[in-house]
């Protein structure tokens, strides 16, 4: 554990904290896309099913278990609680482009080919795409609740961070993990634009707009 | 690619 790694497992908590209070206060879920929220279980399922067969620490179990049951949450709050404030028409990405593309990279890029290795490497691609309902939703409406833009910095930051850990590893330990690493820098990448905007604007107290 | 790495990160 470093400085970067643990900052950037910090940003995803407060990330997720950030969405829930924006649900909760607002008791709604509009500008949220429940695609990325449903890719997110995904993810935190598929990669961390070695919850029941490695222990690596205390710290890493209850963030497993946060994340999962947190990410459930969600779903829950946007298809039960605030159901009627989740608008399907508008949150229109096509998951099959990402889940077809994400099962064979995991299948060609993967650290053994058993179905812990496989589900680990699918999740770590899907990942890395997951926000982009999310992006393209934000897109097409333009603009954003201030909150909102909040959890998405929160979360780009997360894997931006993870970025100098790597860097750190590589040459504290000698530790390189390719599959990381790459999905890590496109994951990033796919914020540049969101992070432009929301540093020129809503940090400067502006209203999150896109041009038209 | 046979060699799995431990997976302490999240």
């Amino acid at each position: 554990m470093n400085i970067f790694r643990f900052f950037g497992d910090l940003s995803h908590l407060a990330s997720i904290f950030i969405l829930i209070h924006k649900i909760t206060t607002t008791r709604s879920c509009r500008g949220i896309s429940f695609k990325t929220q449903a890719l997110y279980v995904t993810v935190f399922v598929t990669r961390y099913l070695d919850l029941f067969t490695s222990y690596v620490s205390l710290y890493n179990t209850v963030m497993k278990i946060f994340f999962i049951a947190s990410s459930c949450y969600i779903l829950y709050l946007m298809r039960v609680r605030y159901r009627p404030t989740n608008d399907p028409s508008i949150d229109t990405f096509r998951l099959e482009y990402l889940v077809g593309p994400c099962v064979v990279l995991a299948l060609i890029f993967n650290y053994g080919y058993n179905p812990t290795e496989l589900l680990w490497s699918f999740s770590i691609f899907l990942e890395s795409v997951a926000i982009l309902p999310q992006l393209f939703m934000l897109q097409r409406t333009g603009e954003a609740e201030t909150i909102t833009t909040h959890y998405l910095a929160a979360l780009g930051a997360y894997r931006a961070l993870y970025i100098p850990n790597w860097i750190y590893r590589y040459f504290s330990e000698g530790y390189v993990d390719p599959i990381s690493v790459t999905a890590g820098l496109v994951q990033t990448g796919l914020y540049l634009d969101f992070f432009y905007v929301y540093f020129t604007k809503v940090l400067q107290g502006q209203k999150f707009e896109l041009p038209a | 690619s046979e060699s799995s790495l431990p997976k302490d990160e999240l």
